[in-house]
């Protein structure tokens, strides 16, 4: 049986290096073929406007509601707080079941939130609106076989879980129980999302992306899945739905964000850290070649964090030749969370020991850096509508920026 | 103090 395993796999392999040759001759550009006659952005644009403080453990993830107009945070401290990112005050304080929260989520109403993670549980709670720091638990959804990396509620009755046990789940809140199970992945689901609630896709898409190196378009009435791609041969760490809800960018371990359209079924750009950094750092030689303005400088300081071994006026500086900033410079540039600017022009990337890089998707340029935080950056999140960003840290706080409009 | 899950998750593997 094992011999015929191993033939069928081989044979799959052969079969899926056919269908990416013949996509391959018929693939006839990538984005950034088409963008040269656009002008480069130079400057970042998010302005700082609050931090929200009140965690006292590092914060695993951040969601914003779909009104824009509460935050979602939830904390290894064992808490889920829901702010106002306006007014930085917090409007509940949700005491969880189980401290070893990796994800958690709102409803789009704002009424339940949901937390998961090493308990391999999904707990749901409803969002008191009279007692401010309340636990009320309204189902607790056991089923997974190891850690629920993600989750996200489709409606105010179902909700979805990706899983280390290489599963994904849909469960019904009103029946307690679990409606579908998503079976593809071969390895760990690290990572899912949801297309934008204005697509055409919202209500019944979903994707994932997995320890497998596979990102997979999902369909919640279907238990197999409904498109793959081939990412990388690293993790697909982080994954995010474009604004239209017809393209996709998945983040890897490898240090790459690669944006694939799910119409044409193919890759259309590829956004790779260390390339990117050294474009950046090249442009900045050519405009300020003094030492202490480059790239290289910035990331010395971000590695060290705000510890005083920062502080020498005289970073050792390496030419761009000598430099491989792939091995000497970042030791883990693998991609934790992606996500885009309201018009799509600019991508949110954190990678897990430089920060969060913002890229000029169009002309595949990074840019510039959302820095502030005094611990690594989990996560940067633009609201719904495109008024406000949202960063959160390991720091123990999040942070409200603010697009500068010209 | 520094022990993170999402990390440890994958050191676990």
């Amino acid at each position: 049986v094992e011999d015929k395993i191993r033939t069928a796999k081989t044979e799959c392999k052969q079969l899926y290096d056919q269908i990416n040759r013949i996509k391959g001759k018929i693939q006839d550009t990538q984005l950034m073929n088409l963008s040269h006659g656009v002008n480069s952005l130079h400057e970042l644009n998010l302005q700082p406007v609050r931090t929200l403080k009140g965690h006292n453990n590092k914060i695993s993830d951040v969601k914003w509601s779909q009104d824009s107009a509460s935050v979602l945070s939830s904390s290894q401290d064992g808490f889920i707080i829901i702010w106002d990112p306006f007014t930085g005050l917090k409007k509940s304080a949700i005491p969880l079941l189980s401290q070893w929260v990796l994800s958690s989520a709102i409803s789009p109403s704002g009424n339940l939130v949901a937390s998961a993670g090493l308990d391999n549980h999904c707990s749901v709670y409803r969002v008191s609106r009279d007692n401010r720091i309340q636990q009320n638990v309204i189902s607790i959804f056991k089923g997974h076989t190891c850690y629920i990396s993600a989750t996200e509620f489709l409606d105010e009755r179902t909700i979805l879980t990706a899983s280390g046990d290489m599963t994904c789940a849909m469960w019904d809140i009103p029946k307690s129980k679990r409606v579908t199970e998503f079976i593809d992945h071969l390895g760990d689901v690290l990572t899912m999302d949801l297309p934008p609630a204005n697509t055409g896709r919202y209500g019944h898409n979903f994707i994932t992306g997995g320890s497998d190196g596979y990102a997979y378009l999902w369909d919640v009435r279907q238990p197999n899945s409904a498109q793959s791609f081939f990412i990388s041969d690293s993790d697909v760490s982080a994954i995010k739905f474009f604004n239209n809800g017809e393209s996709f960018m998945a983040g890897s371990d490898d240090g790459s964000a690669r944006l694939f359209d799910l119409r044409s079924d193919c890759q259309i750009s590829t956004y790779s850290f260390s390339d990117g950094l050294l474009q950046q750092h090249q442009l900045q030689q050519q405009h300020h070649p003094h030492p202490h303005s480059h790239a290289y400088s910035r990331i010395q300081k971000n590695r060290y964090g705000s510890s005083s071994s920062s502080t020498s006026s005289y970073p050792i500086v390496k030419t761009p030749q000598s430099l491989n900033f792939k091995e000497s410079c970042i030791e883990d540039q693998g991609v934790i969370s992606i996500d885009f600017s309201s018009s799509g022009r600019l991508m949110y990337a954190c990678y897990a020991d430089y920060g969060c890089a913002v890229w000029d998707i169009i002309k595949g340029e990074m840019i510039g850096k959302v820095d502030g935080h005094r611990n690594r950056i989990n996560a940067v999140k633009t609201s719904p509508d495109g008024m406000a960003v949202v960063s959160s840290s390991w720091d123990m706080t999040l942070k409200v920026w603010t697009p500068v409009h010209q | 103090e520094n022990t993170s899950l999402a990390p440890l998750v994958k050191l676990a593997r």
